[in-house]
């Protein structure tokens, strides 16, 4: 079956906010060998920490404002110290 | 401002750069000059200086690559990420890498080169990612016309708190990114925009919708790359659906959102004089079709429907406008003109031809 377009446009925002949040404020990808709860999900909080930073409405989700500001050309060092 | 973590920095202010390849989309010259002129942006402020190297390793070696370039930051092609840079320190520390897979350009057609080596020279020294939005390292990529660069001063204390002041005899300053609620806020224009207000300030627009309680800050050229900053005046005219934009002896048309084309035009078309060099500030009276342009303590109108200036012009500003003397900015809205002069708001009933309140220039924003 071809793909729902809404349901295709949602991943490809996942994916953006995953590899956005991996390049520029240190979430840890899934593969990498890392204590995790599983109760607890980091993507919220790294979101939170872009929006505060980027002065959005900290939210944690990835509302359109937020998908817009990682949608922008930028600089490729992270805007958090490693 | 924002340090890099660690406090990085280079214990030598003669520091070396070489520029290791060029990118087939400019010229070498243009390269040359944009790399420069990104160089001196920071050795006008600090007691660095920059020595170009030919042959051997420098602190700051300058490259355009693709993709995996072996620095465990690879480049993902055109757009996203443009250029990234090392902290100081030695072998690739100081490093710039500029992806070669963007539209590198001298101007605004593309992305800028000097805009963009700029920022990148400021993490080779040592700053991080400011959260000052007007910031040259502000983390993402804002067009400013070379020619009207100026260092902001966010980046001017960043980069002195870290390497000192220039040995200049006087200080350079620089720019700060303009706060709504700032009570020292003063405006260049302001305008109406299809029920929006937009004020000018600098290379900004603060832009306020009367249903949105936050006010916007965006660079000028964000919605308009080929418009100057520092707009000096802008009125709309309600019934043509346009806003006419001064800087200087020129003027440009919005259609709706979009510069018109032609643009800009002299001033002089509109029946000035020509010993007027600009326009301070300017509104349009919707219910007559007049248009009101200040210009020092004097004051023009003009029939919008004649399209040519009325007779018997200029007047004073003060014998027409209450205690109004000079003027920053005005607009129209709700029947009633606001006049702005430094940080002060004039509220001016046109009918009754007197000031019914007096309040700050950012009352507009809900503070």
């Amino acid at each position: 079956f071809p793909v729902a377009p809404e349901a295709e446009e949602e991943r490809k925002n996942i994916a953006l906010v995953e590899t956005y949040l991996q390049n520029f404020y240190n979430l840890q990808k899934d593969d990498q060998p890392h204590v995790r709860l599983k109760s607890v999900n980091p993507l919220p909080e790294k979101l939170k920490e872009m929006q505060e930073f980027f002065g959005l409405k900290v939210t944690g989700k990835p509302d359109l404002e937020t998908l817009e500001m990682m949608k922008k050309p930028r600089c490729g060092v992270p805007d958090i110290g490693k | 401002y924002v340090f890099t973590e660690g406090n990085p920095k280079w214990k030598r202010n003669n520091l070396t750069y070489r520029i290791v390849n060029y990118t087939p989309l400019m010229r070498r010259a243009d390269v040359d000059e944009a790399i420069q002129k990104a160089l001196s942006v920071w050795s006008n402020v600090t007691p660095l200086t920059f020595q170009k190297i030919e042959d051997k390793m420098a602190d700051i070696m300058i490259s355009f690559v693709v993709r995996d370039h072996q620095d465990n930051s690879p480049f993902d092609g055109p757009n996203g990420q443009l250029a990234h840079a090392f902290q100081p320190g030695e072998a690739i520390g100081g490093d710039v890498h500029l992806d070669n897979e963007e539209y590198w350009t001298k101007d605004g057609r593309g992305y800028n080169l000097f805009i963009v080596i700029a920022h990148e020279l400021g993490h080779s020294l040592g700053l991080s990612h400011s959260t000052d939005p007007g910031a040259l390292m502000y983390p993402t990529y804002a067009y400013t016309d070379p020619k009207e660069f100026h260092l902001p001063q966010d980046d001017i204390d960043g980069i002195q708190a870290i390497y000192g002041q220039s040995n200049a005899p006087v200080q350079p300053t620089g720019p700060t990114t303009p706060q709504a609620c700032d009570p020292s806020l003063t405006f260049d224009a302001v305008t109406t925009l299809r029920g929006e207000m937009m004020f000018f300030k600098g290379r900004y627009i603060l832009r306020k919708h009367p249903q949105r309680i936050e006010t916007e800050l965006n660079f000028i050229s964000l919605f308009w790359p080929k418009l100057p900053s520092g707009i000096q005046a802008a009125y709309e005219n309600i019934e043509r659906d346009e806003v006419l934009l001064f800087k200087e002896d020129k003027y440009w048309v919005l259609r709706g959102y979009d510069i018109a084309p032609g643009y800009p035009k002299s001033i002089y078309r509109l029946g000035f004089p020509k010993t007027v060099k600009r326009v301070n500030a300017a509104y349009s009276d919707e219910n007559t079709g007049k248009t009101y342009f200040f210009v020092a303590d004097r004051y023009w109108r003009y029939d919008e429907n004649k399209r040519s200036m009325d007779h018997g012009y200029p007047r004073k500003i003060l014998s027409d406008f209450g205690k109004i003397g000079r003027v920053d900015a005005a607009f129209q809205k709700d029947g009633y003109v606001y006049f702005f002069h430094g940080t002060t708001q004039f509220q001016f009933d046109p009918r009754g031809k007197r000031i019914v309140r007096q309040m700050k220039s950012n009352s507009w924003f809900d503070c």
